[in-house]
């Protein structure tokens, strides 16, 4: 999976990390620090579509069977995340009580083409 | 030049550096509150003693919490037999004046958003500290009893003998007392304690006059299957 750069053409992964004491959220959050959002962005050509790996979707099979078929259709394949991995925080909930919870499918680890 | 200055997916023209930047913040903003299931964030009128604070992270996470007192939270995540779902909370008591003449404590917990949802709790605990006795018998023995707010019934559920002689942290579990609370329709789950030695209350108001010592529960807890499925059927 490719790490964006300044000028993102292909599919790649974009950093983006907030940190929480900038938006003024480090009195409620407890832990981490901030959070990872990257996201996923750039072209998808139809030489790349499906790889690294497809994206597991009902997109990606459709999209696979025509062009086995070598029917060209406008559709185009999508740059969307193929790994992410949860991020554990721990908050303080409105009655004060400290919640720990490990947040699922928080952190867009790679992006690939469906 | 146009092209080159549209978003490369979608085609649109390209948002100010400092405009896109606010707008991935609203987004990452939004996503935390849903994931959390909250609809803004919560204000923190009375914020905790940061020493107390860190003696619950600190007895949760041995080893976890770093000498400046962040967290370390890489791989530290509940134990995955939990499922899911599974989450753990920690309620700081709030502690009711001394009674029958400062000899018991009286502790009570609120789980108002714990309340709402049918949860199962996996384990809970209470977490006491407990000052060292005078030396002059070696043991002390701890009562925790349920109290039931509205009947006025007092219910003893544990009673153990503490190696006191040095001051210290000890535990007293009370999963099935909990579920039972968050089964029923009371408003806190009240808990009376009694220590005693001589006459003195060992784990009472006194017994933690410094933040760092103030009791708390802990509890794992998880989102009944039942209650998944019913939003399952919903969606």
């Amino acid at each position: 999976s490719l790490r964006c750069g300044e000028d993102a053409s292909v599919c790649c992964k974009k950093d983006f990390y907030v940190k929480f004491r900038d938006i003024h959220w480090q009195d409620w959050i407890i832990a981490p620090e901030g959070y990872h959002m990257n996201y996923c962005m750039g072209q998808c050509p139809q030489h790349l579509s499906g790889s690294p790996g497809i994206a597991s979707s009902f997109h990606a099979t459709v999209f696979s069977q025509l062009k086995a078929n070598g029917i060209h259709s406008a559709v185009s394949s999508c740059c969307v995340p193929i790994q992410r991995r949860p991020l554990s925080m721990v908050y303080f909930n409105s009655q004060h009580i400290i919640v720990k919870m490990d947040v699922p499918d928080m952190i867009v680890e790679s992006c690939g083409c469906t | 030049d146009a092209a080159s200055t549209a978003c490369p997916t979608c085609g649109r023209p390209a948002m100010e550096k400092g405009e896109e930047e606010r707008y991935l913040i609203e987004i990452a903003k939004q996503q935390i509150l849903s994931k959390l299931h909250l609809r803004e964030r919560p204000n923190i009128t009375q914020p905790l003693p940061r020493a107390a604070l860190m003696t619950a992270l600190r007895k949760l996470h041995a080893g976890r919490v770093r000498q400046d007192g962040t967290l370390d939270m890489e791989n530290n995540f509940i134990n995955p037999q939990a499922g899911n779902q599974a989450y753990e909370i920690v309620s700081f008591a709030t502690v009711e004046d001394d009674v029958s003449a400062g000899i018991s404590t009286h502790l009570s917990f609120q789980f108002l958003q714990e309340k709402s949802r049918s949860v199962q709790v996996l384990q809970s605990s209470l977490w006491m500290y407990v000052q060292p006795a005078n030396g002059s018998h070696p043991g002390v023995t701890a009562e925790i009893y349920l109290l039931e707010k509205d009947s006025g019934n007092r219910t003893l559920l544990i009673q153990r003998t503490l190696e006191a002689t040095r001051g210290g942290w000890h535990t007293f579990p009370v999963t099935t007392s909990l579920q039972h609370f968050l089964d029923k329709d009371q408003t806190s789950f009240g808990l009376e304690v009694h220590c005693e030695e001589d006459g003195r209350n060992l784990c009472g108001h006194g017994a933690f006059s410094h933040s760092s010592q103030q009791p708390f529960l802990v509890a794992q807890v998880r989102q009944r299957d039942d209650d998944s499925e019913h939003i399952l059927s919903k969606r």
